[in-house]
């Protein structure tokens, strides 16, 4: 554990917290894209199997079971409690089109040719570009709560600080794990424009809106 | 050295 993967697990943490208070607060889940959520719960159930079978750390699972049950919680807020608030008619990216490369990808691409391992893979796959529904929709609608910026923002923050602890572990432990860091980096590059918005409008003190 | 399929980030 270091210095930046802490700060970053903190910054996933912070990110859910931001949405369940969102959604808490104003009582609706407007602007969250349901897609974008169901796949966190994929990748989290997939990726955190290994609950059953390896130990590493207190730290380690009690996250995996915050973030497993975090994710489950607020399909079943969205889905049930606040249903209404929600618009499936924007919320239309096509995530076949994700879970399928996703899937061939990890067959190709895993570190043994087993069961878990392969769900390893393409939970990493999958959690690259879960955000994609999400961003859509951002795009489809051109404006967002502030609130929820904050959120996308957290959760950019976290895999863009798994970042400088790959390279502070590659030097400090000679540890290269191929995989995460191309899904890492491609996953923070999504966010690139988003941010871009986000440092000059949001935290200026403006409504997150893009140009039309 | 190298031992990628650690899995001991989240």
């Amino acid at each position: 554990m270091n210095f930046f993967r802490l700060l970053g697990d903190l910054s996933h943490l912070a990110s859910i917290f931001i949405l369940l208070h969102k959604i808490q607060t104003t009582r609706s889940c407007r602007g969250i894209s349901f897609k974008t959520q169901a796949l966190y719960v994929a990748v989290f159930v997939t990726r955190y199997l290994d609950l059953f079978f390896r130990y590493v750390s207190l730290y380690n699972s009690v996250m995996k079971l915050f973030f497993i049950a975090s994710s489950c919680y607020i399909l079943y807020l969205m889905k049930y409690k606040y249903r209404p608030t929600h618009d499936p008619s924007i919320d239309t990216f096509r995530i076949e089109y994700l879970l399928g490369p996703c899937f061939v990808l990890s067959l190709i691409f895993n570190y043994k040719f087993s069961f878990s391992e392969i769900l390893w893979s393409f939970s990493i796959f999958l959690e690259a570009v879960a955000i994609l529904p999400q961003l859509f929709m951002l795009q489809r609608t051109g404006e967002a709560e502030t609130i929820t910026t904050h959120y996308l923002a957290a959760l950019g923050v976290y895999r863009a600080l798994y970042i400088p602890n790959w390279i502070y572990r590659y030097f400090t432990e000679g540890l290269v794990d191929p995989i995460a860091v191309t899904a890492g980096i491609v996953q923070t590059g999504l966010y690139l424009d988003f941010f871009y918005v986000y440092f000059t409008k949001v935290l200026q003190g403006q409504k997150f809106e893009l140009p039309a | 050295q190298v031992s990628p399929s650690n899995h001991d980030e989240l």
